[in-house]
């Protein structure tokens, strides 16, 4: 464990519980994509099957356990609780993503580490990871309003995947063997998926000004 | 061997 890798799990861990704060505090979901959301607990089903099998750390599993708990109560929310799911911008949240997770399946099963089930699994979950906020983005693009607290949100995630690639960067350099080119290719994706919201939120924040992404 | 995957990473 370094810095980076802690300071990244921690801003995942503060972005999902700011996202169910708000669920559960002001009882809406309004701007946030419910296929984000169920793409993110596919991924942690997927990446984390070894949970029971592969014992790691008691942080490793706390947080694996956090992690899925948190993202499919939140899917939960805005699917089924009475007050959450009014809220729920059905219209605007269409972006087709299971055309994400079919190629992200295809490309797992040429491209892994090994040819098993679970690192099949595994190594779906990180090119869907990589791919997962898309609808999310789309949809700040189409109702162009951005709360504060989604835009928190996604900033946070976004900054957990650049710690991340510190993180693999140090341990690059101070552990040998360590190359996973799967893992920091998807991780890189990933990140530059998040860098032109970075640029609005960044200028929205120096000009002290109501965050807009152009059209 | 463990440590030198990505596998004990979130």
């Amino acid at each position: 464990m370094n810095i980076f890798r802690l300071a990244g799990d921690m801003t995942h861990l503060f972005s999902v519980l700011v996202l169910l704060l708000k669920i559960h505090t002001i009882k809406s979901c309004a701007g946030i994509s419910l296929k984000t959301q169920e793409l993110y607990a596919l991924v942690f089903a997927t990446r984390y099957l070894d949970i029971f099998t592969d014992y790691i750390s008691l942080y490793n599993t706390c947080m694996k356990l956090i992690f899925l708990g948190s993202s499919f109560s939140i899917v939960w929310y805005i699917r089924r609780h009475k007050i959450v799911r009014r809220s729920y911008d059905k219209e605007q949240d269409t972006f087709r993503h299971h055309f994400l997770i079919l190629p992200c399946i295809i490309l797992a099963l040429l491209i892994n580490e090994k040819f098993t089930v679970k690192e099949v699994m595994w190594t779906f979950s990180l090119y869907l990871e990589a791919v997962a906020i898309l609808p999310q983005l789309v949809l700040l693009q189409r109702t162009r309003n951005i709360d504060n607290l989604t835009g928190q949100y996604i900033f946070l995630l976004g900054a957990y995947r650049s710690l991340y690639i510190l993180n693999w960067i140090y341990r690059y350099f101070t552990e040998q063997h360590y190359v996973h080119w799967i893992t920091w290719i998807s991780g890189l994706v990933q990140t530059l998926l998040y860098a032109d919201f970075f640029y609005y939120y960044f200028h929205s924040w120096k000009n002290n000004e109501k965050l807009q992404l152009p059209a | 061997a463990q440590d030198q995957s990505t596998k004990d990473e979130l």
